[in-house]
């Protein structure tokens, strides 16, 4: 049959859909390891982080886009929840096989690097979802109530309070641990990239500024370039 | 088509951008 933009944007989600595990809403044994593995095992504080985090997801999806979407929240979230775990595994994979290390205590309990992962996971999710929003035309009534709008990029920096540095940090090793991701997406991805090194990591607050300074510190002796008018 | 640009070198990881060694 020809491809129809909706059945375009279907498969796109169920292709996401598929390519997570059906019972991937918990860590793999695999995973599980890993946390084991860990000086101070992460595993609690991992399960808590995710459940304040659905309700603060599901509490401002909500909000965004309707109450009577919440249950779409939740189902996003879900989702999100799923490619998170996924994608952990196989950046801990990779990371065991460059370092020839099993103890990754200090970046498994490091609650900046799971929300920037999760919060990476979800705008995969939401962008799907929003491209077969766009497509499909569900949003698109000419108005300024576009409500599909509200949750792109960098929403979920403000529902997560997440420094768009750091949730730069994790965009490249994602794209990396995820091979299956469509090249739409990754553009997607690509473009939130450009946002936060053109405009976003440069706001008032960024945690940028203070490593800037901290750099310029340690690294005073060295001669650096004067910068061309 | 689009090709992502990956900027990381060989030896750098989530680790690394993690402050994590």
């Amino acid at each position: 049959p020809p491809q129809t933009p909706i059945r375009a944007a279907m498969t796109s989600i169920q292709q996401l859909r598929g390519e997570l595990p059906s019972s991937g809403d918990q860590p793999s044994t695999n995973l599980a390891t890993y946390f084991k593995n860990c000086t101070v095992d992460p595993s609690q504080a991992v399960q808590k982080r995710l459940e304040m985090l659905g309700q603060l997801f599901s509490q401002k999806f909500g909000e965004a886009v309707g109450p009577r979407c919440v249950a779409y929240g939740r189902q996003r979230f879900a989702l999100g929840v799923r490619l998170y775990y996924k994608v952990m595994e196989e950046m801990l994979n990779s990371e065991e096989k460059r370092l020839s290390v099993q103890n990754f205590s200090k970046l498994l309990n490091d609650s900046t690097f799971h929300t920037s992962l999760l919060a990476c996971a979800l705008e995969v999710v939401m962008a799907t979802y929003e491209e077969s929003s766009f497509k499909n035309g569900r949003y698109s009534n000419g108005g300024s109530d576009h409500a599909g709008v509200d949750v792109c990029f960098p929403w979920i920096l403000n529902v997560f309070s997440l420094a768009a540095f750091d949730f730069y940090k994790v965009i490249e090793s994602f794209i990396k641990a995820e091979p299956t991701l469509s090249k739409d997406i990754i553009k997607h991805l690509e473009t939130c990239e450009n946002l936060i090194m053109e405009r976003i990591a440069w706001r008032t607050g960024s945690p940028l500024f203070e490593l800037l300074k901290q750099e310029q510190e340690s690294g005073a002796a060295e001669q650096v370039e004067a910068p061309a008018s | 088509s689009h090709d992502y640009h990956f900027g990381l070198e060989d030896h750098e990881g989530i680790s690394e951008l993690f402050d994590c060694d």
